[in-house]
């Protein structure tokens, strides 16, 4: 696995063509709210105890 | 053909369209499809890319089928083998294309050969399989058996995911290295189909990720989900097929 496979990964899973231009300002006041949070630690857990079938 | 416990099968076409060969035990069985549990157990074991530009051969390795219905209890179904062209969901032009492919007979036309041949050949994966985890202090050399080895991908360090993945910082993502024991010439198959056994992660999981998304005109965190990011487990195949794990009937 490559950074550029996470990255293309990335870009299609979200739909998009290219990476966002992004810069400090726009973390100014970004939060993770809890059920964000909630679902991401839920979808962590349930990877690490499903597997797929890899190629 | 090479095992003492195993007949060679020997099956007959009765369902023959272009796409769609099904070849079954055909001594005595009762009509199957219908049956709903044999519904319930039918799965995909492989697919192959065909180039409607070639013809010849394609090895299919059926080995989690037969394992699988080798665990089931007896009286036990007949195993279903079923080989056809992918027809739905394709656009215009590709259904068109998919249409061209025809199954052909090995021999001359008419000349009865038309039947494709199951090969059923066990190997002792205590040889000739993977060796789980690398040891992280043994370095990795060429005598050293597949396994899988620890890679952590750093995203903080990478320019695109600064101030656009809020989660995680990284992640093990793990790889597959070292060799395959190769089978002895006499088991292996003599179609020059099947190249090296290869050291394959062949199972994977996905990685949940938070990135900051834009919505209305503001950021907002998002969850989002990459299949097949981390290697779970590490085996030797054949041509990337899948290999046999503990299923439960």
């Amino acid at each position: 696995l490559t950074e550029e496979q996470v990255l293309s990964s990335l870009l299609q899973q979200l739909h998009l063509s290219k990476v966002p231009v992004l810069g400090k300002a726009d973390m100014e006041g970004l939060v993770i709210p809890a059920h964000v949070r909630a679902q991401y630690v839920a979808l962590l857990q349930r990877s690490h105890g499903t597997r797929s079938r890899g190629k | 053909r090479f095992s003492q416990n195993f007949r060679e099968v020997a099956g007959r076409f009765l369902v023959s369209e272009a796409s769609t060969h099904l070849l079954r035990h055909s001594r005595g069985c009762p009509e199957q499809s219908q049956s709903p549990a044999l519904s319930a157990s039918l799965c995909l074991c492989c697919r192959r890319l065909v180039s409607i530009h070639e013809s010849g051969w394609k090895a299919l390795d059926v080995t989690e089928a037969v394992n699988f219905w080798r665990q089931l209890h007896r009286p036990r179904q007949p195993l279903l083998l079923q080989v056809s062209v992918q027809r739905g969901h394709l656009g215009p032009l590709a259904s068109s294309a998919h249409r061209l492919l025809r199954f052909t007979s090995q021999g001359p036309a008419g000349a009865g050969q038309g039947e494709p041949q199951l090969e059923l050949h066990t190997l002792d994966l205590r040889d000739y399989g993977a060796h789980g985890n690398c040891d992280p202090k043994a370095p990795i050399t060429e005598g050293t058996r597949c396994c899988r080895q620890e890679m952590y991908i750093d995203l903080q360090g990478l320019k695109w995911a600064e101030n656009w993945v809020l989660e995680p910082p990284g992640f093990l993502a793990y790889e597959c290295v070292g060799t395959c024991q190769q089978p002895p010439e006499s088991l292996t198959f003599k179609w020059p189909f099947l190249g090296p056994r290869q050291c394959i992660a062949s199972e994977t999981t996905s990685l949940p990720m938070i990135v900051s998304m834009e919505e209305g005109g503001k950021r907002r965190p998002q969850v989002v989900s990459l299949p097949n990011m981390r290697v779970q487990k590490c085996s030797c195949a054949w041509d990337g097929a899948p290999v046999p794990r503990k299923l439960k009937p």
